[in-house]
């Protein structure tokens, strides 16, 4: 089955599979170079024996044969290698996580929970507007007040002015006055209906 | 064998697409919301943060604000007040001005009769 | 590609997105100290 290995790429930024790739191609090309070199110096010498039978043909062929078995030893082993590789080196253990990652140790939300977050959130700001708005209500409440508590003084300012001048005139209670005053002018009409009937 | 890997290798693909598309959708999601929130910052700060109440009915002080007395009628019934002490003083006033002519009148008869 | 692609975004874009949600939570929070809301005290006539 096919293993991505995406964690491996997330900790390495390559996929262990092309580390491999990388590799193989890499002993690969140095193979065929390698057997392109002994080819020319195995022609070199062939040339420089006397009437030797060996054709550069022939060189070639053995050449291909060689290549052809070193090749195949050489994909025994890389696959073995790879194998051991994969497995032991470029490879993160189950039970680790990597620093990137740690967050999720200990904050592991589903999508129900965040958005349950974000809705406490949106549901906190709204609060604080409100409350915000609430405070703002009661300092206008309180202009309003120091508008009528200044309004309401001034009633009482005034009703304790009218006090102070009935008390300064001697009718410190109005109405006990007013009865003294109307009895004293019935006193005064009785006088004076009597002085008319004596002058009559 | 080969058909299932085949087949699951183009699952991956088609998985490791959509979750690349996501994740730069998700970023560009935060970023339009960082940018659009620095604006509405911006447009607060040019306009003082004013802005209008919402309601205050379900807050800490709703109790108190729901209480709110009717300033505008406490001062209102104090009109009934002043304007009742008015007929009051304008009574006293005539009453005075009809006791100073009565004595007046008194004084000038007494005095023609004396 | 695509691969490394997709776990490069696992590794990397996260931190980008909080570059953005820690701006955007503090642009909310200024707001919220800003916010001014308008109460306006009723007129009260004398």
């Amino acid at each position: 089955s096919v293993n991505p290995m995406a964690y491996e790429a997330q900790f390495f930024g390559f996929t262990p599979q092309t580390c491999m790739l990388r590799i193989y191609i890499a002993f690969q090309d140095y193979l065929f170079e390698t057997m392109l070199v002994v080819e020319s110096v195995i022609l070199k010498k062939v040339a420089g024996f006397p009437n030797c039978k060996i054709s550069p043909f022939q060189v070639r062929k053995s050449t291909e044969k060689f290549l052809l078995f070193m090749k195949e030893h050489f994909d025994k082993l890389f696959s073995k290698m790879e194998e051991v590789l994969l497995q032991l080196v470029l490879n993160i253990p189950a039970n680790v996580l990597l620093p990137e990652d740690k967050v999720h140790e200990q904050f592991s939300y589903s999508k129900e929970q965040f958005q349950a977050l974000q809705d406490e959130i949106s549901q906190l700001q709204q609060q604080y507007r409100a409350e915000a708005s609430a405070g703002q209500a009661l300092r206008a409440e309180l202009e309003e007040q120091k508008v009528v508590r200044a309004e309401l003084e001034k009633i009482v300012q005034w009703f304790d002015g009218l006090e102070n001048i009935c008390r300064e005139h001697g009718t410190s209670n109005l109405k006990e006055s007013f009865v003294f005053l109307t009895e004293n002018s019935k006193k005064l009409q009785d006088v004076l209906k009597d002085v008319e009937e004596k002058s009559k | 064998a080969f058909d299932a890997s085949v087949a699951q290798v183009k699952e991956y693909i088609a998985r490791f697409t959509a979750e690349c598309q996501s994740w730069d959708q998700l970023l560009l999601r935060y970023q339009q919301s960082a940018e659009e929130t620095s604006r509405q910052l911006e447009e607060c700060r040019r306009d003082g943060g004013r802005a209008e109440p919402p309601t205050y009915l379900q807050t800490s002080q709703a109790e108190v604000l729901r209480s709110k007395p009717n300033y505008q009628k406490i001062l209102d019934d104090q009109g009934e007040v002043l304007s009742c002490m008015e007929l009051v003083l304008d009574e006293l006033q005539q009453a005075v001005k009809l006791l100073e002519a009565f004595s007046e009148d008194s004084r000038q008869y007494l005095r023609r009769l004396s | 590609e695509l691969i490394v692609a997709t776990s490069t975004k696992r590794k990397q874009w996260p931190k980008k997105i909080l570059v953005h949600a820690i701006q955007t939570m503090k642009a909310e929070q200024e707001m919220l100290k800003l916010y001014q809301p308008v109460v306006t005290p009723e007129e009260i006539r004398s």
